[in-house]
Parts: C-alpha cells; sequence; structure tokens
C-alpha cells in the first residue's frame, strides 16, 4: 500500500517544507515511487522543487474547492527528477477556509480527491502551513501518518503540546488511523546551548521521548541554497550535510 | 500619538515574534512607554515575555471574541521591565477566525478594542500570526505601520511579494491609513552565499528597495537563548550581538 504522511508544525519555520522536499528525493533516489502535495498556500514545496505553473493549470486549490473539480490526476505534474511528482499549490488556496466554511463535510475534501492515487505511489507526503486551520485538518483527514520537524529552539518545542492536542482531536473525531511517525530534530546547530537544550528536552520528556528520531537534520546552508534553486539538496549536492541528514532520515523512516 | 505598528510576514520563523519582543524593549529602555500586542494563538510574545497567566486571566481572544468583553486596560499584564506592557495571547485565539466569520465588521473588532489605549502609550506592537488570516487583518485595521522581517532566505522573499498585495487590498477598502514602515533583514548571517544573495535582492528589487531598514539582524544564537529564558535580549545580555542590532533598529525607526 501507500504510505502516507503529513508534514506538520503550526510553529512557523521549523523545516517542513524542507524535509518534505528532501525526504521526498532521497526515497525518489532509492526507487520509492513519491508524490510530494503541497497543501500551503505560500506554494513553497512547489517553488522549492523548481514547479511554475502555467496560468491555467489546476492546483490542489481546484481539487477541494469543488470549481467542477479536476482529477487529482490531471493535476499532478512531474519534476525534473524521475518517481517524483508534485501535486502544486497556488496562492488561492489561502481562501479555502472562509470558502468552505458552511460545507458539510468540508475537512475530507481532500482525501475524497487523493483516494484514486492511493497505489499509483509509494509515499504521499504533505506539506501543511504554520498553522491548525482547514488546510491543516484536511491533510490529517487524509494521512495516516505524521511527521513532526522540530526545530531544537524554544518556541519549537513549545508548540508540540498543542500539535499533539490537535491530532488527538482528529483521531478522536475523523480520522482514527492517523498516528504521529516521529519528531524529527530540525535546524541543529551543535555548537550552540539552545540547541543541545532543546534537543535534550525532546529526547527526556516522557510524551515526546519515544517519538524521536535518532536522525538529525543540521543547520546546513546548502539545503536553503538548493531551495534557491528549486532543486532537492540531495539532487544538488548530495555530499552536503544536509543531504546526507536527509538520506539518514528516509533510510530511518523505512525501517518504521 | 501613539505609533501602531504591525510586525507581520506570513512565511514563517522569519523573526516577527523577536522583533516585537527586542524591538519593544529597546524602545522601552530608552524612556518610551510601549505595549506588546500578541495577536498570535502560539502566544509566543506572551511566553518570550515570561509572562504566564492564571487561567481566568482574559486575553487577547476575550476582546475580539466578544463574550462579554473585557476593557483593554484590564487584559493588559505588566512585565518584569517598566514601561514594557503585555496583551497576551491565548490558544482559544485559534478559534475566532471560525466564530467570528459570520460577524459584520469582524475585521474592526480589535480596532475597537484597542481604541481606548491609544495615548497611554508611545508605542503599540502587535505581533501577527504567519498567515494572512483575519487575526492579521484585525491587526492590519487597527495599525497605521507595518514592519516586515525578511530572513534572508529565499521563501521569505518569495512571500513579500503577497504581502505587499495584501496590505495594498487593506489599504484600499478598510484602512487607508496603513502604510509599511519598512522591511528588516533578519537571521542574517554573512558567511553564506544564500543570506548575502538575499539581502542584494532586497537591496535591488524595485518595489522593496527603498524600504529596507539599514539595521541588519543577525543570526545570533542570544537571541534564541533570551526567549528560553523570557527574557527580551537588551535585558538578558546587552553586549550581544542581538541586542546590539536591535538597540539599532529601535533608533533607526525613531528616525523614520
Ligand atoms: N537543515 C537546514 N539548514 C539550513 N537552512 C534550512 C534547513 N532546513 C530549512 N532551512 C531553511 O530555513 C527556512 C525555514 O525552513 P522551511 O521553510 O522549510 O520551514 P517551514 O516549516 O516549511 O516554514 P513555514 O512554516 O513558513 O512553512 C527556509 O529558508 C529553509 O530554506
Ligand atoms: N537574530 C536571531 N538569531 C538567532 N535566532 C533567532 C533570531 N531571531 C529569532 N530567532 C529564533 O528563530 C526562531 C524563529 O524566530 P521567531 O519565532 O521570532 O519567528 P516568527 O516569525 O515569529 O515565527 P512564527 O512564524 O512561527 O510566528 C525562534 O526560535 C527564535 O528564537
Ligand atoms: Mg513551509
Ligand atoms: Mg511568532
Amino acid at each position: 500500500g501507500t504510505r502516507t504522511i503529513a508534514v506538520a508544525n503550526e510553529k512557523g519555520g521549523v523545516g517542513k517544507t524542507a524535509t518534505v522536499i528532501n525526504l521526498g528525493a532521497a526515497l525518489s533516489k532509492v526507487g520509492h515511487r513519491v508524490l510530494l502535495v503541497d497543501m500551503d498556500p505560500q506554494a513553497n514545496t512547489t517553488r522549492g522543487m523548481g514547479v511554475s505553473l502555467a496560468a491555467d493549470h489546476p492546483s490542489v486549490y481546484d481539487l477541494i474547492s469543488g470549481n467542477g473539480t479536476p482529477a487529482a490526476s490531471d493535476t499532478v505534474v512531474g519534476t525534473a527528477w524521475k518517481r517524483l511528482d508534485l501535486l502544486p499549490s497556488h496562492v488561492d488556496l489561502s481562501g479555502a477556509e472562509v470558502e468552505l466554511v458552511d460545507e458539510v463535510g468540508r475537512e475530507r475534501k481532500l482525501s475524497e480527491a487523493l483516494e484514486p492515487l492511493l497505489g499509483t505511489y509509494d509515499f504521499i507526503l504533505l506539506d501543511t502551513p504554520p498553522s491548525l486551520s482547514l488546510l491543516t485538518v484536511n491533510v490529517f483527514t487524509f494521512a495516516e501518518e505524521v511527521l513532526v520537524p522540530c526545530q531544537t529552539h524554544p518556541y519549537a518545542f513549545g508548540a508540540l503540546a498543542e500539535l499533539f492536542d490537535t491530532i488527538e482531536a482528529v483521531q478522536a473525531e475523523i480520522n482514527p488511523a492517523l498516528k504521529i511517525t516521529g519528531i524529527i530534530p530540525t535546524l541543529f546547530d551543535g555548537r550552540t546551548k539552545v540547541s543541545r537544550e532543546i534537543l535534550q528536552r525532546l529526547k527526556t520528556e516522557e510524551r515526546y521521548r519515544p517519538l524521536v528520531f535518532d536522525t538529525i537534520i543540521r543547520l546546513n546552508t546548502t539545503v536553503a541554497e538548493s531551495a534557491d534553486v528549486g532543486k532537492p539538496v540531495v539532487f544538488f549536492r548530495s555530499g552536503s550535510y544536509g543531504a546526507k541528514d536527509y538520506v539518514q532520515l528516509a533510510n530511518e523512516l523505512l525501517g518504521r
């Protein structure tokens, strides 16, 4: 079957998009068929994959807004790398929250649209915006797993409790299959006390300890540079720390 | 009169909260009366100022949700530093978007609540969540100025166009007084090519060039450490790069 994995954390700038792009690319590099779904109106996964859409090309917005819904398979675009496809985002997605507020079953829109794609891919990784809004709930309704990137900084650590509560609410009310596969320490700078202290808290706090990945994603400017040129770091510079860390993360995920 | 300044950027993790706390503290240190307003449900300004509320203490949520609205002056809390007050946030704020969707004038809720506080402070700095949602629009309806922290990374630079479009729409439809006071380069690491390149783009692109502050906020782990102990960096370690940069930013703002 297809593993469907949401990458989420309400805290902004913790490496959600970097994880979707680079983990997805690392998985495709070792032979898995991967679909990246960009559910953030900022469309950074779309931008970071070097994809720019023709004005009339449909996006995830069209899939969930119900405007004579295109088929998901007609919305998927290929990327420059084989086995690595993308469901692109669009700024119109930011209007979905208000537009869908009175629709019955509004949290299931994405599930209904992506259902036909199950089986075509080994992994579907979904990027989310930095909020616990309808878009993120749509992703949590569809996915069966959640990966939580957590910058090794105090605010990101503080955001975990609320995220875990939200996931438990979704499990209880909408999607009992949803489970947290793990917490990924990101943007780790071993030279700084704050990074080491927050990593320590992740590895000791009861609620998080069993979920923390062994792999740590280090702060590595190559990851940011790769985003600027629209390439995953594993294809941009395979010898960099960033590439090595994401390859290791892919291996560890395959073992869970 | 009182200068009312929104600190906003839909991109997550660019230093919005760090700027509200540390710019606010730097202004209070040189004698100005400052109010920080935390309009992010993540409540990181509240956390970063070392404030934890009694369960029954009102927050900005109570001010805009209309539940027998408390007066803003009863919601304001003092902090450990003189001339530096806080209007705290609360996680319930994340429900305001849906709760207010049918209310007429929902974007003016904050303005009505904060009106009575004008004149009590020299500066009111407002933190916003990483989204262009109703909460941010409420802040844009009240404020007369916007400061835009922009991490010197590609995604943050890419977010500016959408933010500027949103601000222009608010100016045209709701608050003609709103203007962008400046763009603050943040999390700058001069050793990295990507930081230097994005700073260069900010200083050359027509739409942004005239707005970029001379002050650059450097990446400085002391800023993150100060957040962990709930103190502004200018009070936590006044000799650090972070403290110096925010003092310089305060001086430059006073000149605009
Ligand atoms: N390992 C890393 N080393 C250095 N920079 C990184 C790393 N991972 C991500 N970045 C950079 O840090 C910034 C934040 O990362 P990213 O945008 O992926 O986070 P996000 O959680 O998706 O943000 P948002 O909440 O806005 O969606 C980006 O500019 C990105 O290029
Ligand atoms: N100058 C700096 N040097 C080092 N770390 C910083 C600096 N400014 C902010 N930080 C840290 O970087 C992270 C992002 O900053 P911050 O949380 O202030 O951004 P934000 O834009 O408010 O994020 P969000 O979009 O989630 O509200 C935080 O962990 C913060 O402590
Ligand atoms: Mg992102
Ligand atoms: Mg913030």
